[in-house]
């Protein structure tokens, strides 16, 4: 996966991001794809979550899965999550659950509990920041303010580290793969690097929906795990996605 | 760009999104959050049945490939329909309805619902 929220010089915050999935679940030697990335990509599906019939939130999800990993409550906060690796994983959760300890959180409830209900970007924040999961994950949060933008990193029990949008210090964007931000991304996967010389590239002051949806298609931020890719604008409350292709040469993950 | 990782050039006027790279729009539907947990997936779940079928099948292909006795399988229809109840609801209500709509073994779905904490195994 790849998340990313900018502040462009007009102090106007767009969140976009590529959800990645599929990895190592049978490969199609025919096809050069992922079997399970290329059966999710008919299931994207864009909702808009009512209440009164009033928009609540929008989520870009898959059909069949409750929980949420891509949404927007409309000139609130935008929120997507990436995947965490550790060894100090979901399984352990897992475990503690059927042995009745349930004070956890399944990640995607969680998110899914947070758009629902949450009413500003810090109470979102909080909230994210500081439930009990049953897996790693990390956050990425968007608001509506300047400088509400974060990435939070979370273990299954704490917050480790939350890293914010500060323009003072020159950093208008986040931007997170699947990995501690503080440490070098794996040799053989990263995409973080060429992300953020897209965004650099691209410079504060084009940054817009357009321009990410750009660097989100670059090589290999986009790659054949990659199933969609959404993009929000909080002030607008807009979101819309885009199933996604990545044609011969593209990396497998 | 012709060896791995393939990086590339920086994309420019990539949107609006066409070309090689982009598949397909994706459709709109509402979740009425004012109607009881078991009813609210009906209608993606009735559009998107098919497809969901068929992915599902594609990770009971790959477990069996695991396990070519069928017992996985067996173990997540046999169990995991016991943990639905413990999940919190409503989410526990929406995976039944879920199920109930799409025909596929309640088990199948909460695995569907619980795959980024399994997943880490």
């Amino acid at each position: 996966c790849t998340s990313v929220v900018a502040e462009d010089n007009k102090g106007n915050l767009v969140h976009g991001r590529n959800l990645d999935f599929g990895l190592f679940m049978g490969w199609d030697v025919k096809n050069k794809s992922w079997i399970i990335s290329e059966k999710l990509k008919p299931l994207v599906v864009n909702l808009d979550f009512k209440r009164n019939n009033q928009t609540v939130f929008k989520s870009t999800n898959f059909a069949g899965y409750v929980g949420m990993l891509t949404g927007i409550k409309p000139h609130i906060f935008t929120l997507t999550m990436n995947e965490r690796f550790s060894l100090d994983g979901g399984y352990i959760g897992i475990l503690e659950w059927i042995l009745g300890q349930r004070d956890g959180m399944w990640m995607s409830f969680l998110t899914r509990s947070v758009l629902e209900n949450a009413n500003s970007y810090e109470e979102a924040k909080t909230r994210l920041a500081q439930t009990k999961l049953l897996a790693p994950a990390y956050f990425i949060l968007g608001g509506n303010q300047t400088g509400q933008g974060c990435i939070i990193t979370r273990s299954r029990l704490l917050s480790i580290d939350i890293l914010e949008i500060d323009l003072k210090l020159g950093r208008w964007y986040v931007l997170e793969t699947n990995y501690d931000h503080w440490k070098e991304p794996f040799f053989l996967d990263d995409r973080r690097t060429p992300a953020k010389k897209c965004m650099n590239q691209t410079t504060q002051t084009n940054i817009s929906l357009k321009t990410i949806y750009d660097v989100l298609s670059t090589k290999p931020v986009l790659n054949k795990l990659t199933t969609y890719t959404t993009l929000m604008q909080v002030s607008e409350g807009s979101l819309e996605s885009y199933i996604r292709d990545c044609p011969n040469p593209c990396m497998p993950w | 760009q012709f060896i791995p990782p393939y990086t590339e050039e920086c994309r420019t006027g990539m949107y609006p999104p066409n070309g090689p790279t982009f598949r397909g729009a994706v459709s709109w539907y509402t979740v009425d959050l004012d109607l009881p947990p078991s009813k609210r997936w009906t209608a993606v779940i009735t559009d998107k049945k098919t497809d969901l079928i068929e992915m599902i099948q594609a990770i009971k292909d790959l477990a069996n490939a695991f396990v070519p006795s069928g017992k996985l399988i067996e173990l997540v229809d046999i169990m995991l329909p016991l943990m639905v109840d413990t999940l919190p609801n409503p989410f526990s209500d929406e995976i039944k309805g879920i199920a109930a709509v799409s025909g596929i073994p309640l088990g199948e779905v909460v695995l569907f619902n619980i795959f980024y904490e399994v997943f880490t195994v």
